[in-house]
């Protein structure tokens, strides 16, 4: 149940800190 | 409190401070119980406080602050259900959780609007079947018909807001529409749209600003416009 958690806060961690984007770049 | 609790109030026409006091303590509910509670608090939990917002966002009371604390304290519960996989499932299969999230972007309202681009921000790069960013730019765009006004219109009024928090959660939408975009030409057009709209003047000014937050943002929206230059 607790790895079912906390979803929203890594994405938006990922978003603040430019990481989601990164992944993205070729 | 159960769940059931929370949604037989939900169900109990509270208004102003009682509706306030019920949704705190709702939202400090959501974020430290199991996901088992979430779970019971379920669809039905999520419509009460979907219709609630709907409600609140439409209605012209006497004490429109009451109304707007209310709204915003809405949407942190739902920033709570949603993280978790059960209740992010949940809001993406609701019709309306997108396009009511849309509607809180209100400049007038700079807390609950940094809440609502950063959660349409985290929602358009999920990794999905369906291309959510296109359902976010979709709803931006109805919502924006409605009001017969620029469907960036809103995002640039918060990029001209004073609170710094709100031009970076504007800018974090921006790239997450901009980069989940699969075409070149989608890319480009949204970019361009934005700049002519007046981002290009507002960018000059936020480039000023030393802010943490601001400068990847704005790193993120510089390296995506190079590489697309260059593709081009």
């Amino acid at each position: 149940e607790n790895d079912e958690t906390g979803v929203m806060d890594s994405l938006l961690e990922a978003l603040q800190s430019g990481a989601a984007f990164r992944d993205r770049r070729k | 409190k159960s769940a059931m609790m929370y949604i037989q109030e939900l169900k109990s026409d509270y208004r102003d401070t009682q509706l306030l006091s019920c949704l705190e303590s709702l939202r400090v509910s959501l974020n430290n119980n199991p996901v088992s509670w979430v779970q019971n608090f379920g669809d039905e939990g999520l419509a009460l406080l979907l219709n609630l917002l709907r409600r609140l966002q439409e209605e012209k009371d006497e004490y429109p602050m009451m109304g707007v604390k209310c709204q915003h304290e809405i949407i942190r519960c739902l920033k709570a259900f949603m993280n978790n996989k059960y209740g992010l499932k949940s809001m993406l299969e609701s019709d309306e959780g997108i396009p009511l999230l849309v509607r809180a972007i209100n400049p007038r309202v700079p807390h609950m609007m940094v809440d609502a681009v950063k959660l349409l921000s985290a929602i358009s790069i999920l990794e999905h079947p369906e291309n959510l960013h296109e359902r976010v730019l979709e709803a931006i765009t109805e919502e924006a018909e409605k009001r017969d006004i620029e469907r960036f219109q809103p995002l640039l009024a918060g990029m001209n807001n004073h609170n710094i928090a709100l031009k970076g959660g504007c800018m974090q939408l921006i790239n997450a529409l901009i980069s989940r975009g699969e075409e070149l030409d989608f890319r480009i057009h949204i970019r361009s749209e934005l700049l002519r709209l007046g981002l290009r003047e507002q960018l000059t000014e936020v480039r000023k600003i030393e802010n943490e937050e601001l400068r990847v943002q704005l790193t993120v929206f510089d390296e995506q416009a190079e590489d697309d230059s260059e593709d081009l």
